[in-house]
This record gives C-alpha cells, structure tokens and sequence, in this order.
C-alpha cells in the first residue's frame, strides 16, 4: 500500500526527507 | 615424474576448475540481476501482469485474514507475522496478542496514544509510518513514482472538474491557483508497518474519487519496473485546498492490501469483485476540515 502527496505551494517549499528514509507518521517531511 | 605431473594437474583441474564454473556463474547471474532490475517492463509484459486473477488473489486472502483465529492460536500466528516483517509490538495499543481476534485486526492494529509526535514546525508532515519512495516538483503531466519511472498526473487524479481553471489547456497548471509549484511525495508501507494514515496538512478535502483498478503490488521493486503503476492500481484520491492552494491525497491498494477505509466517507468501498473502468466521484461538501495528524483512515487485507 501506497499514500501519493499531490500539492501546491511557493517555490521556496522545501522537503526534509531524503529517497529512501524511513518516515514515521507525524514526521516533518517539508515546509515553506 | 610424469605420473606426479598429472597428479598435480590432476589436483588442479578439479579444485579449481568447479570454483571457477561457480565464480562464472555468480557473475552472469548478478549481471543478469542488474539488468533485469534496470530494465522497465514492456507493454506486453504489463498486459501480462494485469491478466492475472489478482483481485478474486486479494479478496480470497482477506477472506481468510478476517477469519477469527482461536485464541491458543493468536500468539504463534501473529509472533509469526510480527518476526517476519518486523512489527514493532511495543508500540502497538495491545500488545496482548490474543486481543485481536484475526490478521486483518492485527494488520490494521492501532498504536499506543502518544507514541507518535505531529511536528507542528512543518506545513506537511508525514501521514503515516513507511518509507519514502521519491519526492520532488512537478515540471510537466509526468511525475516520478520512482527516479526515472513515471505516471500521468491527469490519468491519476482524473479530469480536473472540480476548479475553474478548465480554460487553462496545461493540466498541471490548471491545479495551479498562483504563481505556485506543483510537488508530490510517495510513501510505500511496508507488511510490518503500522497500516493507519493520518492527515498530512491542515486541508479541506472537498471531492472524493475512487478509481477500480488493478492491484497490482506496489512494492518498490515493482514500483521500479512498471511504468504509470499508480495509474492503473484501485485507488481513493481526495482532493481539496491547503493554505498554500490545490491539495490531494490518494491510499493507492496493492494486491493483498486491497482495502481502504476512511472514516470521513462511509460510501467509499474498495475490492469490489467486478472490476469497472469508471471512476466514482463524490462531492464531500465544505465541511470537512482535517488537521495535521487527525486519523483519515486505515489499508486493510484482501
């Protein structure tokens, strides 16, 4: 099973993950 | 002399010739490995996949995983499960194993309140446990389920019916409001994770679609091989708006999570025997509003 994030935001959003990390629910994955 | 020359090359020849044979063929057989796990799967091959009875597959085990277990039975069972794909049961709500009456209760078990922390700080955090398969910006109709592997972003979500934007031509920019970037992210979760998803912002999700499909395995191997995967599996896509504007959410199944549940929509049911290419929309309405955190639903077996 699979959750596909499909979003908009300012081109100054930024992810806080790498490929591949192991994420937990809750976990910062990105901000603006 | 001559009868110790031959032997020695006696001796030679069969200690080293079977290792060298052997080496030969690690060698091929990794080779072969690379390539094969490079290469992406041809239409034919897709065609191939698809025509297996993966669904009746998926509703049989859910048949079975829903079936209540004798309680005797429940540790071995499920201790089973659990060493094999790794479940973390401490940080399960009951970590009595004999308190869930089948698999599927177990697979869908829910966690100890407090054991996972919404970081606040971020504008999107991760909805459930897994790991991140790809993520990045959206430049044109194809996004990256994996480096270098594509899907249709019009073919997943669908037609765009639910904004004004219909007079832009571009489907990417017709989910645009401003002079915006268009992202995505991709979780996968494994057997052993905790299989509940929460909300990933703090969104209004006003329209529901849901896709029958395949289901096909998303693992990412698969997810490797199989171009457009999330396009041709069943799925739940929710779309609505965000602080920063568009904003969806889809639970993609796999073949023995065939399965979704969200609790904010009674109406949508997964799995069905009979598979159908329409799509179902549904309208949600202004009135839903979920934070950061809030439970959204669950993947179940079969």
């Amino acid at each position: 099973s699979t959750i596909v994030l499909v979003f908009e935001a300012p081109v100054n959003f930024q992810f806080t993950i790498l490929p591949g990390d192991r994420v937990q629910m809750g976990q910062g994955l990105g901000r603006v | 002399e001559r009868t110790s020359d031959r032997f020695e090359w006696k001796g030679i020849l069969t200690r080293f010739v079977p290792v060298g044979i052997c080496l030969i063929a690690v060698m091929q057989w990794r080779s072969y490995r690379k390539k094969s796990s490079e290469r992406l799967a041809n239409k034919w091959e897709i065609d191939c996949y698809c025509m297996l009875p993966l669904r009746t597959v998926s509703r049989w085990w859910g048949w079975l995983a829903d079936k209540e277990i004798p309680e005797f039975l429940r540790p071995v069972v499920y201790g089973l499960y659990a060493n094999t794909f790794g479940v973390k049961l401490s940080e399960a709500l009951h970590e009595d194993l004999r308190s869930y009456p089948s698999l599927a209760d177990f697979f869908a078990r829910p966690l100890k309140s407090g054991i996972r922390q919404v970081d606040h700080e971020s504008d999107l955090v991760s909805p459930c446990d897994g790991t991140v398969l790809h993520f990045g910006t959206v430049h044109t109709g194809e996004i990256e389920q994996v480096k270098g592997v594509t899907y249709s972003l019009e073919k997943f979500l669908g037609e765009n019916t639910w904004n004004n934007n219909n007079n832009v031509k571009d489907y990417r920019t017709s989910l645009l409001h401003n002079a915006h970037t268009l992202y995505q992210c991709v979780i996968y979760l494994a057997p052993g994770d905790y299989h509940r998803f929460h909300s990933a912002a703090n969104w209004k999700p006003t329209h529901r679609r849901h896709f029958h499909g395949e289901l096909l395995s998303v693992s990412p191997r698969i997810a490797k091989w199989v171009p457009g995967l999330f396009c041709l599996n069943e799925r739940a896509v929710y779309l609505g708006s965000w602080d920063h504007g568009f904003f969806s959410y889809t639970a993609v199944g796999a073949t023995n999570v065939g399965t979704v549940k969200v609790y904010c929509d009674k109406t949508l049911h997964t799995n069905h025997p009979k598979k159908s290419d329409r799509c179902k929309d549904l309208c949600l309405g202004n009135g839903t509003y979920f934070k950061k955190g809030d439970p959204f639903g669950e993947f179940r077996m079969g």
